[in-house]
């Protein structure tokens, strides 16, 4: 465990808690995609299959429960809490996210560490989490504006790019000063294991971030522009 | 791990 990847797991554990205290509160969930959250939802169960099997440490199996439970307390708020269901964006948020789940199955088919079970599933949800994101930006675009906790929550879950340079460019404001983007510190993680441990070798964690990142970026330099500007955020249809 | 290959990653 190093600073990066423990960092990373926090500013995880944080923009999941922050949605779903969010909802919670709140009792609305306007803005939000629900198919982002079913997606994430199913990512961490196929990525934690070895819940059971494999005991690594009683941190990795407590972050693992919290993230599975978390993901699932906020599709269960957003399709079942009768409050919090009526104000779900039930038209706009059409993106057709089974063929992402079919997309990412047949490449986790080809592309594995190995060719079993639980390897094709840990594939598959490595995959899924780089284009889960899809419909919540989609929905973005079609909601035009981003109420202000949701653009948090997706800057939270945001990466290296922007979220240095919205850093930097509020250092001057130390109060504002965010919390750092969850997949940078996954990222700095693995350049700093692949120097520091002679087997360390995750292409299919590695290039699917870096796929997520650039999912983010053109977000992060909206958010940015509109947050530089202090206007609403509008993002090109 | 049983597969071989452990994750220690979330």
């Amino acid at each position: 465990m190093n600073i990066f990847r423990f960092a990373g797991d926090m500013t995880h554990l944080i923009s999941i808690l922050v949605l779903l205290l969010k909802i919670y509160a709140t009792k609305t969930c306007s803005g939000i995609s629900l198919k982002t959250q079913e997606l994430y939802a199913l990512v961490f169960v196929t990525r934690y299959l070895d819940l059971f099997t494999d005991f690594i440490s009683v941190y990795n199996t407590v972050m693992k429960l919290v993230f599975i439970g978390s993901t699932l307390a906020i599709v269960w708020c957003m399709r079942l809490h009768r409050v919090v269901r009526r104000s779900y964006n039930r038209e706009l948020d059409t993106f057709r996210h089974y063929f992402l789940v079919a997309g990412c199955f047949a490449l986790a088919l080809v592309l594995h560490e190995k060719f079993t079970f639980q390897e094709v599933f840990w594939a598959f949800s490595i995959y899924l989490e780089a284009v889960a994101i899809l419909p919540q930006l989609v929905l973005l675009q079609r909601s035009g504006n981003v109420d202000n906790l949701t653009g948090q929550y997706i800057f939270f879950l945001g990466y290296l790019t922007f979220s240095v340079l919205i850093l930097l460019s509020c250092s001057s404001q130390p109060t504002e000063m965010p919390f750092w983007a969850y997949r940078a510190f996954y990222i700095l993680n693995w350049i700093y294991r692949y120097f520091t441990e002679q087997h360390f070798s995750r292409w299919i964690a590695c290039i699917s971030g870096l796929i997520q990142t650039a999912l983010y970026a053109d977000f992060f330099y909206y958010y940015f522009l509109s947050w530089k500007n202090n206007a609403t955020l509008k993002l090109p249809a | 791990s049983s597969n071989g290959i452990s994750h220690d990653e979330l």
